[in-house]
Formats: C-alpha cells, sequence, structure tokens
C-alpha cells in the first residue's frame, strides 16, 4: 500500500524490507537494530544518504517502480 | 521477415561501440547457479494486453542479443515446446507464492528466477510500452529479468541495467561495464573477441524499421492499422477534419471518408522529431502543428520548424511528459493534461496561462493518463486512454458517452 505520491507508509516498510531479503521473514518481529541496518543498507544500494532512518527520501524510493527479484547479496 | 532480421542485426552492430573498460564485478548468484550450455532456447507463453505479437517478439529478440552480444551465449526463439527459458504476463498472485505476487501498475514491474528454473514474469497489469515515456519499457524490463534468468543478481551500480530499479530507454549505452563483467564471469567473452554494446536509440531505430516494414502490405491477414490492436501516442485532426494517429515512429491518416493510410515516418513530414512524441495537437486558431516529448515543445506550420523551436516546456510554465495536449475552442487555448492536473497553454504568448495547473475534476468525468483527445467537427471532445474513449460535452461540461474506440468509432480507421 503506497500514498498517493507512490510513497512507501512507514508502517508498511518493514514489509517492503522483508519482500526485498534486506530482513529476515520469520515471525514478522524486528528490532530496532535489525531495521536500521537494514535501512541502511538499502539506502546503500538506492543511493541515497545511509542515515538508517526511515526518511521522506527513503520511502519515496520504496514506491519506486523495480524489478520484484530480492536484492540480497548485491 | 528473414530480411528484415538481418537489417535489425545491422543495425545492432553497425551501431556499437565497442567495450573498453575491464573492471571485475563479484555480482551473480551463488556458484553453481548457472547454465552448463552456450545455446539456450526461449519462448515468449503469452502476450501483453495492448502491444502487437511482432514489435513483442522484436524487443523480446533485441533483448537477448544484448546479452549474446557481450557474451559468449547464444540464444533462439523457439514458438513451441520445451524451451530453456519462458517469458509469461501475469496478474497478482500467480502460484509464484504470495510474496511474489504482482501488485498491478507500478511497484514490482516483473521479477525472474535464476538457473535453471528459466522463468521470467512480467505484471500484466501494467502499462507496457516500446517507445516513448508513457508506460513502462519491455525491451528494458525483458531485459533486466533475462539478466536474473542468466544468474545475475541486482547491482549496486547505479544505471547498470541490473540495478533493481527501472530504468527508462534513453540514448545511453544500455549494459554498464558492471552487467558485462558480472555475465562474463559466467560466460566468457564473445566468440569475435571484442563485446558490442547496443544503445537505446539503436534499438528504437530498429524497432522504428519493425513498424514501416510489420504493416498489412507484409501481412494479408492484418486488415487493420497496427494502433487498432493496442494504444496510440497521440492523436488529433487537421482543418481538413483528417485524423492522424501517432504510435512509435510512425503515424497514420483517416480521411474524413475513413480512408486510412500506410504508416508514414514521424520524422519524414516533420523533420527534427524525436523518434517516437508523447502529445500531438493541430491548432485551428493558427494552423500550426505541436509536438510535445520530455521537456520539450515543438511548432511546425505544415513541415517547417518554426524558428526558436524546439524550446523547453519549462520556458512556457508547462510541465514535461504530458498525457495529451489539444485545443479547445471554448477557452481559444491549448489544453494539456498531466497525472490529476491540466494546464491552458496561450498561443500567442506561449505561456501558461495564470492560476494554472488546476486539478482534472474541472473536466467531470475525464479520466487521467489519456493517451489523446481530439475536438470532432460537431465541437464534442473525444478522450482516449488504452482501449477506451470517452465523449465530453462541451455545452454539458461532462461527458456524455465512453466505450471501445476501435469498435464504436467508425472515423478512426479500425
Amino acid at each position: 500500500p503506497v500514498s498517493t505520491d507512490g510513497r512507501v507508509e512507514t508502517a508498511e516498510a518493514e514489509g517492503f524490507l522483508e519482500k526485498y531479503g534486506y530482513l529476515h521473514q520469520d515471525n514478522h518481529i524486528h528490532n530496532p537494530a535489525e531495521v536500521k541496518t537494514a535501512v541502511r543498507e538499502f539506502q546503500w544500494l538506492s543511493h541515497l544518504p545511509v542515515t538508517g532512518q526511515l526518511d521522506g527520501a527513503t520511502l519515496k524510493q520504496m514506491g519506486t517502480p523495480r524489478c520484484g527479484v530480492k536484492d540480497e547479496g548485491s | 521477415h528473414q530480411v528484415w532480421a538481418q537489417r535489425v542485426y545491422a543495425v545492432f552492430t553497425g551501431k556499437m561501440a565497442s567495450n573498453g573498460s575491464q573492471n571485475r564485478g563479484k555480482r551473480y548468484a551463488q556458484p553453481g547457479e548457472k547454465w552448463y550450455k552456450r545455446h539456450l532456447t526461449y519462448r515468449i507463453v503469452n502476450w501483453p494486453r495492448h502491444l502487437a505479437p511482432g514489435p513483442v517478439r522484436l524487443a523480446v529478440r533485441a533483448a537477448f542479443q544484448l546479452w549474446s552480444n557481450v557474451s559468449g551465449l547464444a540464444f533462439q526463439e523457439v514458438p513451441e515446446g520445451p524451451t530453456d527459458i519462458r517469458l509469461a504476463f501475469y496478474e497478482g498472485e500467480h502460484n509464484d507464492g504470495a510474496s511474489n505476487a504482482f501488485d498491478g501498475p507500478g511497484g514490482a514491474l516483473a521479477h525472474a528466477f535464476f538457473p535453471c528454473r528459466g522463468e521470467a514474469h512480467f505484471d500484466i497489469a501494467e502499462r507496457w510500452t516500446l517507445y516513448g515515456h508513457k508506460g513502462h519499457n519491455l525491451f528494458m524490463v525483458t531485459a533486466h529479468e533475462i539478466g536474473h534468468t542468466l544468474g545475475l543478481e541486482h547491482s549496486p551500480v547505479r544505471h547498470s541495467l541490473m540495478s533493481p530499479y527501472y530504468r527508462k530507454l534513453g540514448r545511453a549505452l544500455v549494459l554498464s561495464w558492471d552487467d558485462i563483467a558480472a555475465v562474463q564471469q559466467l560466460y566468457g567473452k564473445p566468440l569475435g573477441g571484442q563485446p558490442i554494446r547496443l544503445t537505446g536509440q539503436a534499438f528504437s531505430s530498429a524497432l522504428q524499421e519493425w513498424e514501416l516494414a510489420e504493416e498489412p502490405e507484409g501481412h494479408p491477414e492484418i486488415t487493420q492499422p497496427l494502433y487498432c490492436q493496442g494504444v496510440f501516442d497521440a492523436i488529433t485532426m487537421d482543418q481538413n477534419h483528417t485524423v492522424l494517429v501517432f504510435r512509435g515512429s510512425v503515424y497514420w491518416t483517416v480521411s474524413a471518408q475513413g480512408n486510412v493510410s500506410a504508416p508514414l515516418p514521424l520524422q519524414q513530414r516533420w523533420p527534427h522529431l524525436p523518434l517516437a512524441i508523447e502529445a500531438a495537437a493541430f491548432s485551428p486558431l493558427d494552423s500550426k502543428w505541436y509536438f510535445f516529448k520530455g521537456k520539450r515543445i515543438w511548432r511546425y506550420s505544415g513541415s517547417a520548424l518554426d524558428h526558436g523551436f524546439p524550446r523547453r516546456s519549462s520556458q512556457a510554465g508547462l510541465p514535461c511528459h504530458l498525457d495529451c495536449a489539444f485545443y479547445y475552442a471554448p477557452l481559444g487555448h491549448m489544453v494539456l493534461f498531466k497525472g490529476s492536473r491540466y494546464s491552458v497553454l496561450n498561443l500567442h504568448t506561449l505561456r501558461s496561462e495564470p492560476y494554472y495547473p488546476r486539478r482534472l475534476a474541472d473536466w467531470t468525468g475525464v479520466p487521467q493518463g489519456t493517451n489523446g483527445a481530439l475536438t470532432r467537427p460537431d465541437g464534442r471532445l473525444y478522450l482516449f486512454r488504452e482501449q477506451q474513449y470517452w465523449r465530453f460535452d462541451p455545452v454539458k461540461v461532462r461527458m456524455t458517452r465512453e466505450g471501445q474506440w476501435a469498435q464504436d468509432l467508425e472515423w478512426i480507421g479500425c
């Protein structure tokens, strides 16, 4: 689910990070440190400032048209 | 068809630059996940809704050729029966597991599986295109997904083909050094030695040749112009009530009596136009032709480009990448749709009228993302989106009819 301007809402960000291999998918429970690391990896691959924060640019990038294959290992 | 295929190959080999960089990427699936043969077969299982099979087959062939040009691989299309790689279009959940279900327009456009599963799946709900900026370019997405079927993972290299993000077909080289290094680590260099690389421009030129070659005279079983099978990029009507339908690098004319021309090269009538346009409008106010693509506007008097054109849309205070444009007599100006808003262009000042853009809701019932619009001699405005049309009545200021244009409108040439 994305908001009208194509941005992924924060609540969905963890689902996105799971789908594309940044977070494990067991029981869907992640501690803040795991999420921060996952966000940093996603920002690095996406050429965004690596802050570990789910800022606007990061959420918007998650709504960008892309390939459905996981990013893990890249 | 073979003559055409040789012509296309000549376009590719004639438009290549050799690759100098020798960087080494490390991006491929776990060791062992590669094909242990160099000649792979592929099949297109089904087709996107609004593109004719011919150009789709060309795009897929070109996408495979992209990789065979730079590696020791060779590919062959096999229309029926078992093949190494299969390409198919699906909607939503399609037996690949919930996390691989497609999500409609936008988001995940396609996905594929590493060797030797040999599957590449595309979201049929996407607006697939082979030209221009409306929709997602099927050639580029197919080339990316083929990379996965060969064992390549996503690349962190910006603008590489194997970057996870959709990349438009532009003028640049399609494969980056990283893409080439990764595929050569798995399958070696091409037998002929130096890899040859394809630019987006070369692909567009090859597709233009197809569109000119692929018309009814070459295929007696096709009785209608190509655009009748799918969508078009733009439509307008001139002072003689001749309708012009634009698609890719060609256009068709439909006379007031309903006679349809063969496909005509856009750039032959309007020199300096790009290979494909996003919006077109004839203005009865000044009898000039207006074309829009990306961030630029072209204006012609007949076939002569007016002085000072092309000019930037921003100079006129207009948005770029328009959906459609049309002259609207009740306003005495040109109207331009983009997304959920519309602008009004004053053709005397060539500036956007003040207090625009405004929300599309002013045009009660008009959908977003229209391909084109034109006003018929009775003053009614027809708007088109993919297979559908809407008729807008300027007197009632609302939609009064909608339907399937290829079936319902006898003046559109289908």
